[in-house]
């Protein structure tokens, strides 16, 4: 593609031509785009998040964090994640929520959230879902970088087997794709949301997922749960299932939204985005664009509510 | 490339919590390389597995000898990959 608005976004992309089209956002919106480095991948790859501002100071605005990706195989979450770059640049100073959004905060994307596991995706194993790191002892590669949290690390709900797909790592923040966001969440210090976004089986989830008990902020949590997905079904109609992730789904230790809860961002969020079985993973690249849309109603109705309820 | 030629994904559907812990022992089985896309959960939840071929006939005896109920899912896993790949190098051409 010459430019973001010749990018295609109804196809999936490899690494490289994702990281082409940041670089190209950047460049065409240099006033409101940054591209920031957070860390290196376990193969040396670099990762990046970019950094949607409006503010010309060296500040650390109160900031909302979205992720996609972080499990590779899940790729209608790097094909949103890249639509949803392009949206917040065409929707600034145009939407009206989105521009008092970004008038007052920062917003952060991370595209790629396992560059190794993505592009091991594209070039050996389709399935691919964890990161490629080497585990002492064993042939088996990599560990699930959504176990590698420190929150009730290696409890139940993950394994400690580094074969199996839910392997927790040998320690927290051992994979170098989950500590350079907790280097760069703990830096920052003033994110007021972290939305962390996977596939499949169209769920919205919140802490916690490692105990069944409810988290302190449960009930508004739920709220705006359910305000989320109203506004994500009225898209294409698509029914979402919203609660905790112990609840809704199943308990789940050392995940990434139980972290950023425990960090204070009171607002952590965990997407699973469509489909609710018949293609799994393998989501025709037709449903990448209504999977994006109905996303980002959601998405803004979260950073809304962010945006209007600081604390 | 690793090739997904004749692995299927079942859709198991566990009616009780006994059928749930079957299903978790499954799980143990490591000789049967299985893909748990979504886990073992809530009794009344659906259970979604990836099967390579060469345990499919295995796996379907374990769940019907056990009484659990499955539909397939994805017939050929690597008959929608190969429609992935023909619809990116499609797009590339364009």
């Amino acid at each position: 593609a010459a430019n973001t608005d010749t990018f295609n976004y109804e196809t999936y992309h490899t690494l490289d031509e994702i990281y082409s089209f940041m670089d190209m956002l950047v460049a065409e919106n240099p006033n409101l785009v940054s591209k920031i480095q957070i860390g290196k991948t376990y193969e040396g790859r670099p990762i990046f998040v970019l950094k949607f501002s409006t503010s010309t100071k060296e500040e650390k605005r109160p900031a909302i964090w979205i992720d996609t990706g972080i499990h590779s195989r899940e790729w209608v979450t790097q094909a949103s994640g890249t639509w949803f770059a392009k949206k917040i640049t065409k929707d600034y100073k145009q939407d009206k929520t989105l521009t008092s959004i970004l008038d007052n905060m920062d917003i952060f994307l991370e595209i790629v959230t396992n560059p190794d596991g993505y592009a091991f995706t594209h070039s050996k194993n389709r399935l691919w879902r964890k990161t490629r790191s080497r585990n002492d002892g064993t042939s088996c590669v990599g560990a699930d970088p959504n176990r590698n949290w420190d929150a009730a690390f290696g409890k139940p709900g993950a394994s400690g087997n580094p074969c199996t797909e839910t392997y927790h790592g040998k320690a927290p923040n051992s994979e170098s794709e989950v500590k350079s966001i907790v280097d760069f969440v703990q830096n920052h210090k003033n994110i007021k949301a972290f939305i962390s976004i996977h596939s499949y089986s169209q769920l919205l989830l919140y802490p916690y997922g490692y105990t069944k008990d409810p988290a302190p902020d449960q009930q508004e949590l739920d709220q705006l749960a359910k305000a989320a997905v109203d506004a994500l079904s009225a898209v294409h109609g698509t029914k979402y299932k919203y609660g905790s992730i112990y609840t809704t789904i199943y308990q789940a230790s050392g995940n990434t939204v139980d972290w950023t809860y425990g960090q204070g961002i009171k607002y952590s969020y965990t997407f699973e985005l469509r489909d609710t079985g018949r293609y799994g993973f393998l989501l025709p690249a037709a449903q990448i664009v209504p999977t994006a849309e109905e996303t980002w109603a959601a998405l803004m109705t979260i950073m809304d509510h962010t945006h209007k309820h600081p604390y | 490339r690793e090739d997904f030629v004749g692995h299927q994904v079942l859709r198991i559907l566990a009616a009780d919590e006994a059928q749930v812990q079957t299903v978790k022992e499954l799980e143990e089985l490591e000789h049967l390389q299985l893909d748990f896309w979504r886990g073992p959960a809530q009794p009344g939840s659906s259970i979604d597995v990836r099967v390579p071929f060469a345990s499919v006939q295995a796996v379907k005896m374990f769940l019907e000898s056990s009484g659990l109920s499955y539909s397939i899912m994805i017939e050929d896993v690597q008959a929608l990959l190969d429609e992935e790949q023909e619809q990116m190098f499609a797009f590339q051409a364009r």
